[in-house]
């Protein structure tokens, strides 16, 4: 399983949470205006969180973050 | 399996609750106005609750919760 | 596989049985009205009850509880 | 595998049927008009029984019993 | 894989055959107008025969008995 | 795999066929008119062949048996 | 995988080829008009060959053999 | 996976080339005009080729061979 | 996985490209005019070339080889 | 799973992102204008981020990157 | 998983990235025009790039390399 970022602006992040019994932030990506991310869920990561205005693409159609 | 949240408003919270013969609350993530997580189901997290108003898609679709 | 369920009213509560030889009320969930809750079925849940005003979603349709 | 009972009136009642080489009732919930259960099949229960006046919801549809 | 059995009157069977070399009926189950059975094919179980007005929703589309 | 036969006339059979380096009739289901049989392949039965006017249900559709 | 002929005169024929590096007749089914076969892939059948007027009912559709 | 083939002529082969490091023809199926042939790639056979006027019908559609 | 090629014109070729570290022609099929062949991708075919003027018929539609 | 992106400039990059406890770049693909790129997700990358005017294909859809 | 390329004109190459830590080409196979090519991504093939005018056929549609 994998989710589409689409930034929208400078600056947006996707941050990592990490799988296990605790929950934290693992990793967070920078993004700038127009940069495109495909990210998997993986053994590391189980859950995304993704701030700033872009696109997100997943299996449940399209959502616009940051708005 | 995954789910999607859209904050509509500050202060949403997705909370996991855990899997096996218990079901406490092992996380509460708190969402800011226009912030997107995408969230699995896992090893410890077999329910979610979502409180406050945001945008829930699921594989059987999109509901609004918060009221 | 897992269910949602969107509280129309407080004090909906979704109960999870028991799976195996027994059939035991092991957890009731309360919640508020516009809360959304999204349960799997797991080692330790193989059926759920709702009570209350609510909504419940499953693979085959929505369908209303509580009237 | 599950499938999804409403119930219409009081006193409906959902009988899970033991799986093996004996076929007897291992337990019978009693449900509440507008209450609704989603019950699995599952290592101890291979077929369900339903009565009283109630909608039937599996994946070859949705079925009244009752009438 | 499991069908679904509505009774339309009084009397109606549904009978399980045996899985293996030998064929013979190991159960059959009685049930009364309205009343509504769903079983699945089992360890125990490979061939199902319905007697008496009965509609069976299989996953070949939904077929009148006792006509 | 299961098909779904209905009987059109009394005395319609449903015959197992053995799996294996052989193939000889291992057991022969009298149907009577109206009734319905819903058969699995198995271990033991790798083809079936159907006498009578029937109408038999599977997976590429519904032939008329008899005719 | 298993494909349906329905025989449309006497004598037709469903003839089972060896699985295995050699190819040859294994068996071949006499059917008379009107009678349904329904025949899996197997362990030692791995082609089949029809010949008679007869429907042959697959995955890619419905053929008509003989003519 | 399986194909099927129907002759439109007499004189029609099916033929199956070996699998692994050779490619070899290990069998020639004779058919004539209105056989029809269902055949299965299998662990000696990992190709097929037609030689002669027939209809083959495949996951990709019908197409015509000899023309 | 299989691939399904049709001759539209005598000398076309069909190439299996080995599998593994090296990529060489392990085997060149010819085929005649009207010629159709029906090929697996195998231990031993991780790519293949078509050469001439030819149908290729995949999972991904139709596409004519040649011009 | 894998995905597809079209350059539609000179100097677009694709960059592979370590799976793992770490997410550090381990990879950058330089790609001249018209060229295409199709990459799979593998044990050695969970993620991709795409730099530059480019048509990026996936489950989710196409989206272009670089605006 | 594959892919097919047809070749536009003469000297379009599909490059074969290798799998693993390092991302290296492991081989470059030359196309003339006309010619299709049907290629997957396996044990030493993790990602594929294309030169040259061609059409990319995958499961996200059909992409025009080249221009
Ligand atoms: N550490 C948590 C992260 C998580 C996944 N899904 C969640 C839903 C709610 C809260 C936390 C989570 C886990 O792996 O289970
Ligand atoms: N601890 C419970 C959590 C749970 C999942 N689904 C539920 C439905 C109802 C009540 C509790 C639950 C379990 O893993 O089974
Ligand atoms: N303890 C039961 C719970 C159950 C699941 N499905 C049912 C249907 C009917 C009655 C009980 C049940 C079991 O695991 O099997
Ligand atoms: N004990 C039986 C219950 C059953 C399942 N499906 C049936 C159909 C008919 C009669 C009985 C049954 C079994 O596990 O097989
Ligand atoms: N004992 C048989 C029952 C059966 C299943 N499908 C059949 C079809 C025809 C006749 C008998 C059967 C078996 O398990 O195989
Ligand atoms: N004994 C044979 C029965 C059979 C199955 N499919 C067939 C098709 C043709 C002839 C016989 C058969 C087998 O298991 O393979
Ligand atoms: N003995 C052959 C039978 C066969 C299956 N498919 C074929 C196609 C062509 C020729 C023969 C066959 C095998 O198992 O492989
Ligand atoms: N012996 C070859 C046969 C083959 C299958 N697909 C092919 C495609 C092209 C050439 C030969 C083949 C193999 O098993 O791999
Ligand atoms: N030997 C190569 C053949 C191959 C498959 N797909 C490719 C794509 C490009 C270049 C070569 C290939 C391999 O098995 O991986
Ligand atoms: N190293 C991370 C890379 C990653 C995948 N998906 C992500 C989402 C967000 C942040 C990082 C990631 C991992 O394998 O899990
Ligand atoms: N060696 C890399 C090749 C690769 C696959 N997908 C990629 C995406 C981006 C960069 C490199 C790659 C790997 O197997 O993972």
């Amino acid at each position: 399983e994998y989710i589409l970022i689409k930034a929208l602006e400078n600056g947006v992040t996707i941050i990592g949470l990490t799988r296990g019994r605790d929950t934290k932030f693992h990793h967070s990506e920078k993004m700038d205006k127009g940069e495109v991310m495909v990210a998997q869920f993986t053994e590391h990561t189980s859950a995304m969180k993704i701030r700033g205005r872009a696109q997100v693409y997943t299996k449940h159609g399209v959502v616009e973050a940051g708005n």
